[in-house]
């Protein structure tokens, strides 16, 4: 039972999904050297097929990201308790016959929070953000336009994304998430919370992106925000989850953002209970050193 | 630089690892550059080697030093110097979960965690804690955020001014303080509410998918028939499954399962398999 009459059934199950990429261009029995796209196929291993062929090069078909929400939604939907879901939603800027616009971009995100909204909504409920399954999004180096390059807010992208998300973000957290498209989710009010981490603020993709040690740089202001919040969320007694597109790991992020971002989630460590990321579409862990940071950081 | 010519014996076991870090993985960032643009996998298995280089073997050795030299408990002197005594503790490590995609780089794939929820019904029903607000935080969040900003430029002043005074050793709030020894691990070091106990990885054949969905067609379906039909995620394996169970999903676990996965290819083998999503794919 929760405050307000509500009510929650727990399975002590979540899902994590990520990278979906579908793309409204994508043509079955189109040549996957043309990005299925167009073309005529030269050979079987090269033609674009209704779900798509793995490692052809090519992103999602729409009927791929359909049929896979429509899996999760009968078969998972009742069974889970939240939904993490590291972003990438837009195809790649990968054909120049048809460059990707920042509408496009904006335009299929939208579409898919919609998908997840209606998904996981309480269907009869008043309330908008009124989640049967809370959904936490992350935004991924694909969602921002142009490609990887994305500022502290607030912008006409972070009000976007606001935009989209505002039912997933909760409304006393609109002003910092303005600044910092960083928020958390009490998936479990008052004991577990989902933090969605702007990665982009630590990856070194990122051109705005030069370290994490001054004031101004949007990584500073992130670590700042996170340390705040994780030190509020101790205080508490509650448990998180940190996720966010780009892991965290020496390639990703620049040297000083990752050293310090591996020592929140290691001094923190009696509140987090992990970190689920996506970005690389491989499935495999890491784990990250707090006292090789430490020294890292000590030797600077 | 410095730091290698300064006498800093606790920093020299780890010196070379952001170096050779580097090295191994180069090809993993033109791997990377590569698949910005979407395009097929590059390099995924030399990446995924250069993992178990830098993380598995190095935690293998690690934890083999720690092994040896607690049975030697002596601490050796060797070529005249004193041999450093190795950190073989869990706690220093967190553990970053990095997931397959939905987009068929390899198979199209997601996760199922389950983590451990008993005694939370009961502790609802008694009432014994109160769910707080967050307005207040996040107002005061604004002011002190907005207060920590604020002295940027008066801060470079300052310290080009006082360079190596001890006003540049002022505090850098975006570098936590260590956790207090008072504080109990959480959920991801010891058993308890929350902790992850197995996942299930899920992942869409897609060859197979495409088979039967031909099929379905031939045999007289509907286009919209046959593909709910053939389309279908399956269970591809679960963290307690052979050849590497896992019994819970403690960072323990997985400084376990590194050492493992350093040590015998042919888990090694299956785990890369699995990273794939059972494309077969190789570089």
């Amino acid at each position: 039972q929760l405050p307000g009459g509500k009510s929650k059934t727990l399975h002590g199950r979540f899902l994590h999904i990520t990278d979906i990429h579908p793309d409204p261009h994508y043509k079955t029995g189109s040549s996957a050297a043309d990005v299925c796209h167009s073309g005529k196929p030269d050979k079987k291993k090269d033609t674009a097929t209704r779900f798509g062929v793995a490692m052809n090069g090519c992103d999602s078909s729409m009927d791929l990201m359909e049929y896979t929400l429509k899996w999760v939604e009968d078969n998972l939907k009742d069974k889970i308790d939240f939904v993490v879901w590291t972003g990438d939603n837009i195809r790649h800027d990968n054909d120049r016959k048809i460059p990707r616009t920042e509408s496009q971009i904006f335009e299929l995100n939208e579409e898919m929070a919609h998908k997840f909204e209606k998904m996981f909504r309480r269907p009869n409920s008043a309330d908008p953000r009124d989640f049967a399954v809370d959904v936490v999004p992350s935004l991924g180096n694909n969602d921002v336009f142009p490609h990887n390059l994305f500022s502290l807010g607030p912008t006409l992208q972070t009000r976007e994304i606001y935009n989209m998300w505002s039912n997933f973000v909760p409304q006393e957290q609109q002003r910092a998430f303005a600044r910092g498209t960083s928020f958390f989710v009490e998936v479990i009010p008052g004991k577990l919370a989902v933090l969605s981490i702007q990665t982009l603020y630590l990856y070194k993709a990122n051109p705005l992106v030069d370290s994490c040690n001054s004031k101004k740089q949007p990584g500073y202001q992130l670590l700042l925000w996170l340390g705040y919040v994780l030190e509020e969320l101790r205080s508490r007694n509650m448990k998180v989850w940190l996720t966010g597109h780009v892991p965290p790991i020496l390639k990703n992020y620049e040297e000083s953002c990752y050293h310090k971002y591996t020592l929140w989630t290691n001094e923190y460590r009696d509140v987090i209970i992990g970190g689920l990321y996506g970005h690389m579409n491989m499935d495999h862990f890491v784990p990250v050193d707090g006292k090789k940071s430490w020294k890292a950081i000590d030797a600077t | 630089s410095n730091a290698k010519t300064q006498e800093i014996p606790d920093y020299a076991e780890d010196e070379d690892d952001f170096v050779e870090f580097d090295k191994l993985l180069e090809s993993a960032v033109e791997a990377s550059d590569v698949r910005i643009m979407g395009a097929k996998p590059v390099n995924k298995g030399a990446y995924m080697d250069s993992v178990r280089e830098m993380y598995y073997k190095k935690i293998a050795s690690r934890m083999a030093d720690v092994s040896t030299s607690g049975k030697n408990k002596k601490n050796k002197k060797k070529n005249g110097k004193k041999k450093k005594k190795k950190d073989g503790s869990i706690d220093r490590y967190s553990i970053v979960n990095i997931a397959g995609s939905v987009i068929p780089t390899f198979n199209p794939a997601f996760r199922v965690w389950e983590y451990n929820i008993s005694g939370l019904d009961s502790e609802f029903q008694s009432g014994s804690f109160q769910i707080k607000g967050w307005d207040d935080f996040f107002q005061k969040l604004e002011v002190n955020m907005e207060r920590d900003l604020r002295d940027e430029e008066k801060d470079q002043k300052w310290s080009n001014i006082f360079q190596n005074n001890r006003i540049n050793n002022k505090v850098d709030k975006s570098i936590p303080t260590r956790m207090p020894a008072d504080l109990n691990s959480g959920p991801g070091y010891t058993p308890q509410l929350f902790s992850p106990t197995r996942f299930i990885q899920y992942y869409a054949d897609l060859e197979t998918i495409e088979k039967n969905y031909k099929k379905a067609l031939k045999d007289g379906s509907t286009e919209d028939d046959a593909a709910t039909t053939a389309f279908e995620y399956q269970v591809e394996y679960s963290s307690d499954d052979e050849p590497y169970r896992m019994k819970s999903l403690l960072t323990k676990d997985y400084i376990k399962l590194a050492v493992k996965l350093a040590k015998y290819d042919e888990l090694w083998d299956k785990y890369t398999e699995r990273a794939f999503l059972s494309t077969g794919y190789t570089d």
